[in-house]
């Protein structure tokens, strides 16, 4: 599954995902990845969020409107917001990661796998890759 | 005059260091850096989110390494399955795809039901029916075809002889 999360000059959010599925699916399974509000969210006063994973655990939370709805209701930051959505994803069983940016521009990561290929950059001049849990 | 963000992921899972080669892991990383610097590029011009991640997508799309687009895993039956989605935070708007086989770039294909048609999501031979409509580039289903993933589906197989293992692990 690939993904990305953008905010712009002009305070506008955006959020996609594109995937193969699962290796071995059958049935026609579809996983997160094209569910509005498990996979894929993006709301201009809250998140933008991009999943991948075990799709059929982040279907159940609802994990990336869930993200958006902790920041906007509760006013919790990406970073915290994201851990706590991902922890449920983690005690029912499901691992994978999301990439979040915020109104304000924070762009973070969380996730429960050993690894997660990812990037970020801002106009404040961040600019990095990783792919290992401890970078 | 304002600031702007982006973040990136080419999926998750067991990746450990001892599990690549450096060349694997050196050009894993340039992969990513071409996805980040594209949709960069974009926002840094002043373009729209929406066009950034979808540059950075692209990129992704087309590169083997991700389970997406021409790299995307083999179904049980040796096909490929294709998945989309795209939202605009300012409108809320959003459109998806599931299950297509002939659309190179799913998240073009998404962004088009988002743009071009009443609906959020359409799958299967309807969604590529569509793309033909709209002009979005149809290929034949062996441009999914990479040798690594067809090992991974006939590793998978050898190690799940049982009906029954794969039914309750996919089911």
């Amino acid at each position: 599954t690939v993904g990305a999360v953008a905010l712009d000059r002009h305070g506008n959010l955006a959020a996609g995902t594109s995937t193969g599925g699962m290796t071995g699916k059958r049935w026609g399974r579809v996983g997160d990845a094209p569910i509005i509000g498990a996979g894929t969210y993006a709301d201009d006063r809250a998140c933008a969020v991009s999943a991948t994973g075990w799709g059929e655990f982040f279907i159940r939370v609802g994990v990336a409107r869930s993200i958006c709805a902790l920041m906007e209701y509760e006013d919790q930051s990406a970073q915290a917001a994201s851990d706590a959505v991902m922890d449920d994803v983690k005690a029912l069983g499901g691992d994978g990661g999301v990439i979040v940016v915020s109104p304000s521009g924070e762009a973070v990561f969380s996730f429960n796998t050993a690894g997660m290929y990812r990037g970020r950059a801002t106009s404040a001049g961040v600019n990095e890759v990783a792919i290992y849990g401890d970078e | 005059q304002a600031g702007w963000s982006l973040a990136i992921h080419g999926g998750a899972g067991t990746i450990a260091r001892d599990s690549m080669t450096p060349e694997e892991d050196a050009a894993h990383r340039a992969a990513l850096q071409a996805a980040l610097d594209a949709g960069a590029k974009v926002l840094a011009e002043g373009g729209s989110a929406l066009d950034a991640i979808e540059a950075a997508i692209l990129i992704m799309e087309d590169e083997p390494r991700f389970n997406a687009g021409k790299g995307a895993v083999y179904t049980w039956d040796a096909t490929h399955e294709l998945d989309a989605s795209i939202m605009d935070g300012r409108t809320r708007d959003a459109g998806a795809v599931a299950g297509v086989t002939t659309v190179r770039n799913p998240i073009l294909l998404a962004r088009k039901v988002m743009t071009d048609s009443p609906h959020v999501m359409l799958s299967g031979k309807g969604a590529e029916s569509f793309a033909a409509e709209q002009g979005i580039e149809l290929v034949p289903p062996s441009y999914f075809d990479t040798e690594f993933r067809l090992k991974a589906l006939e590793r998978m197989k050898a190690k799940q002889l049982s009906a029954l293992d794969v039914d309750v692990k996919f089911g």
